[in-house]
């Protein structure tokens, strides 16, 4: 009466232990480290002046006056660059005239 | 104002050629 097989069951441990983390990507998480720091590709002063004149809702956009004023404290042309940038980017764009910005992601 | 509708144009072209 010989039984076979019996020596199989409880051998090496499966080798299959779940990883821990499932490859949630993490991409772009490593800055390099600009001497401007970057977030999403804008300096702390372009994303800054997109986000007021995203938040402006007036149909002329938002003037540079205004963006000055409420960036007070900032360097005129640090916003002039800023802004030029933006619009180069396409993210803003001129209206009335070339001092009335609006951005192109909030109508 | 079709200035305007067409600087929006332009920069919307702008951002999507970004690839953004």
């Amino acid at each position: 009466n010989m039984t076979q097989g019996s020596f199989s069951a409880g051998g090496a441990p499966l080798a299959q232990s779940v990883p821990a983390r499932s490859g949630m990507g993490e991409v772009g998480g490593g800055y390099s480290g600009n001497s401007d720091m970057q977030m999403n590709g804008l300096t702390p002063h372009q994303s800054q002046v997109l986000n007021l004149i995203r938040s402006y809702c007036g149909s002329e956009g938002m003037s540079f006056d205004e963006l000055k004023k409420k960036l007070h404290g900032l360097n005129l042309n640090t916003i002039k660059q800023a802004v030029e940038f933006l619009s180069n980017e396409g993210h803003i764009y001129s209206t009335v005239d070339e001092d009335h910005f609006k951005s192109t992601d909030a109508d | 104002l079709q200035r305007i509708q067409r600087n929006k144009q332009a920069a919307l072209r702008r951002l999507a050629a970004r690839g953004a």
